[in-house]
């Protein structure tokens, strides 16, 4: 899921 | 993704793309300081390493190759272009960048989630962007030239960093374990010196267009 990546932000 | 998320991301983007449409556009970049620019550019292609070992979203991906392009083609025209080049105030734009880069390096070593290379770059990135803007704020307080600074860059720099601020506020109440020290930090510096830029521009301003008004 998104929240499991912590890079998923620019 | 959160609206302000999406909007922090957007505001990023406009600021980076009307300061390239601006250069572009009137061949000058009198004001700007391609020392910040520079640390942009790196701040970009350090964190975005992972944009050939991860994929997280097609948005993802077109966002990090439009700053990559966007920040590497400001550096070019400041550099290269015959004509925007001589508008460089080079002699005033003379803070030493290169040693913003060693100590931003060795914090990156000593402070991440995972001593990998990939995590190292990425802290490594966060604490560059947090000072990059520097240089242009030494820039900013020698020469008082704001005619290129707009106030839309001005603006939507601000709007980035205050978006992204309410993100992680809304992340952090909204989505389970979502923790990042690094970045928050980090981020908050970073917003720190982007208000004292902020201050010195509207300074600035004022005091210009006090000089403009009869007595």
């Amino acid at each position: 899921g998104e929240d499991e990546d912590s890079h998923d932000e620019l | 993704m959160n609206m302000f998320r999406f909007l922090g991301d957007m505001t990023h983007l406009f600021s980076v793309l009307v300061l390239l449409l601006k250069i572009h556009t009137i061949k000058s970049c009198a004001g700007i300081s391609l020392k910040t620019q520079e640390l942009y550019a790196i701040v970009f292609a350090t964190r975005y390493l992972d944009l050939f070992t991860d994929y997280i979203s097609l948005y993802n991906t077109v966002m990090k190759l439009v700053y990559l392009g966007s920040s590497l083609s400001i550096v070019w025209y400041m550099r290269r272009h015959k004509l925007v080049r001589r508008s460089y105030d080079k002699d005033q734009d003379t803070f030493r960048h290169h040693f913003l880069i060693l100590p931003c390096l060795i914090l990156a070593l000593l402070i991440n989630e995972k001593f990998t290379f990939m995590e190292v770059m990425w802290a490594f990135s966060l604490y560059l962007e947090a000072v990059a803007i520097l240089p242009q704020l030494v820039l900013l307080q020698r020469t008082r030239n704001i005619d290129n600074l707009t106030g839309q860059y001005v603006f939507l720099l601000g709007a980035y960093r205050s978006f992204y601020i309410l993100n992680w506020i809304y992340r952090y109440f909204t989505e389970v374990h979502y923790v990042h020290w690094i970045t928050w930090i980090s981020g908050l510096v970073q917003t720190l010196l982007y208000g004292d830029f902020f201050y010195y521009y509207f300074h600035s301003w004022k005091n210009n267009e006090k000089l403009q008004l009869p007595a």
